[in-house]
């Protein structure tokens, strides 16, 4: 699974992802990834958020629109409802992946709770940070 | 410059510094950076936030090292079937595929469908139609091959086992 956020100089946020599922899958099996609210997901008011990782877990969980909530309904940074969503509530339903998400006010989160997570990140003139495993 | 930013992932999952080789780690690297550059780049002219995310998302679907567009992995019966969606914050319309076959950029449909048609998500044949209608690049299966892939598919076909592109733990639901 790939995918992308971004803020542009207007203040608008967007979000895209796009996968090729899982290996071996059958019967027509469609993950998060084009479920808006589970795997995608953008609001100028809170969030813009792409996940990857078990969909099943992620469409159950309602990831991506789940940490919109909390920001609009529970007052959390970008930061902090990710972290409530990725590593606390998906753990719990045992769900493995991550996400990226970016705020209007150019906050960025890149949360995983697996081994790793093939990321990168570029804002305003800053050098591009890639990165690939947990500890980086 | 103003406020702009852009961030991507190309998956995530069991990847561990000894699960790459230094080559390989080297390609992804290279392939995320050009991606979130091209990306910047859109949004440094002065372009929109769904244009920057389509353009890096398309990138990402053109690599073979990641589970999207040429890179994806093979289904129980040998084919590729992907799904995408994107979303803009502004308007909050959205666009979205799922299951579509032989569409070269899932990504850039679902854009298509987002501004061009009164629904959110197509699947099928019913979102390939759509695709041929509206000028999508289409590519053969041969396109969508990876020998990677493959082989990752090959060990587990005969079975009811499936698996995450970037995991190596297996979760045999129907065993």
């Amino acid at each position: 699974t790939v995918g992308a956020v971004a803020l542009d100089a207007a203040g608008n946020i967007a979000a895209a992802t796009s996968t090729g599922g899982m290996t071996n899958k059958r019967y027509n099996r469609i993950g998060d990834t084009p479920i808006i609210g589970a795997g995608t997901y953008a609001n100028n008011a809170t969030c813009a958020v792409s996940c990857t990782g078990h969909g099943e877990y992620f469409m159950r969980a309602v990831v991506a629109y789940d940490v919109s909530c909390l920001m609009e309904y529970k007052g959390l940074s970008l930061q902090e409802a990710c972290e409530a969503v990725v590593n606390r509530k998906l753990v719990k339903f045992g769900g493995e992946g991550g996400l990226v998400a970016i705020a209007p006010n150019g906050d960025v989160a890149m949360p995983f709770n697996s081994e790793g997570m093939y990321r990168a990140k570029k804002a305003g003139e800053q050098q591009a940070f890639v990165a690939i495993y947990k500890d980086e | 410059m103003k406020n702009i930013a852009i961030a991507l992932h190309g998956g995530a999952g069991t990847i561990e510094k000894k699960s790459l080789s230094p080559e390989q780690d080297k390609a992804f690297r290279a392939a995320l950076k050009q991606a979130v550059e091209e990306g910047h780049q859109v949004l440094a002219r002065g372009g929109n936030a769904l244009d920057a995310v389509e353009l890096a998302v398309t990138l990402l679907e053109d690599s073979p090292l990641f589970n999207a567009g040429k890179g994806a992995v093979f289904t129980k019966e040998g084919k590729h079937e992907m799904d995408a969606a994107i979303m803009c914050g502004r308007t909050l319309e959205a666009g979205a595929v799922a299951g579509v076959r032989n569409i070269k950029n899932p990504i850039q449909l679902c854009r298509s469908i987002m501004e061009h048609s009164d629904h959110v998500m197509l699947s099928g044949y019913g979102a390939e139609e759509f695709a041929l209608n509206h000028g999508l690049d289409f590519a053969p299966e041969s396109y969508f091959f990876n020998k990677f892939r493959y082989e990752q598919w090959s060990e587990v076909r005969d079975t009811n086992i499936y698996q995450l592109d970037h995991t190596v733990h297996t979760d045999e639901k129907f065993g």
